[in-house]
């Protein structure tokens, strides 16, 4: 499951 | 990491740190909703539960430690070492009324029916509302200190800084994050209202007053 980029943002 | 998203990380520490001075400084939490705080206290802890898990980088971790504790310290400033001066009958924001439809919308929008997707999705929805009960409460008491207002101030603008964050990502790398840009909007335009009176009273010295 590629997750969006929120994963790496606070 | 966007300049954007720096100033906006910069802007939230900011605001976190000021809300803590103030408070410690005056030894009073005047002013300030116990419930607003309360809820930032559930946005981080609900968001960072990766922070054991996964490890993204120093800085990444960092802020969410200083998020975490930093928020924990404030709630118990307010609630515990300056009780006497928490204005609970100012602070009368129903708090049920934007956890549960945030948790009911997490349960129906997010990226996986996982327990750590839900919780995260719950965060982002929670902290674009979390800030009600301090904004009815400023309006409730008709005004607010000059820090509050500049608190406030560094708190709507780390939001909207990370709106510009997602279009120069979106820009350059081509993708975006539907559920963190659509309460990142919510959020920053429920600061609209305060934003007008800070621009127009608080920066020409003017003390916060909502009109009645």
């Amino acid at each position: 499951l590629n997750l969006p980029s929120h994963h790496d943002e606070l | 990491m966007t300049l954007f998203r720096l100033a906006g990380d910069l802007s939230h520490v900011l605001a976190i740190l000021l809300l803590l001075y103030k408070i410690w400084t005056t030894k009073s939490a005047a002013g300030i909703s116990g419930k607003t705080q309360l809820m930032f206290c559930m946005v981080y802890v609900t968001r960072y539960l990766d922070l054991f898990t996964s490890f993204i980088s120093v800085y990444n971790s960092t802020m969410k430690v200083l998020f975490i504790s930093a928020s924990v310290a404030t709630v118990y400033l307010i609630y515990f070492k300056f009780k006497a001066t928490y204005d609970g009958n100012h602070d009368t924001f129903r708090m049920e009324f934007v956890i549960v439809p945030a948790l009911i919308l997490a349960l129906i929008w997010n990226y996986a029916f996982t327990f750590f997707e839900i919780s995260w999705a719950f965060s982002i929805f929670l902290e674009a509302v979390a800030i009600l009960p301090q904004l009815f409460m400023v309006t409730k008491t008709g005004e607010a200190e000059n820090i509050t207002s500049h608190y406030l101030f560094a708190l709507g603008s780390y939001r909207a800084l990370y709106i510009l964050n997602w279009i120069d990502r979106y820009y350059f790398e081509g993708h975006w994050d539907p559920i963190a840009v659509t309460a990142g909007i919510v959020q920053t335009v429920l600061y609209g209202d305060f934003f007008y009176l800070y621009f127009t009273r608080v920066i020409k010295g003017r003390k916060l007053q909502v009109l009645p």
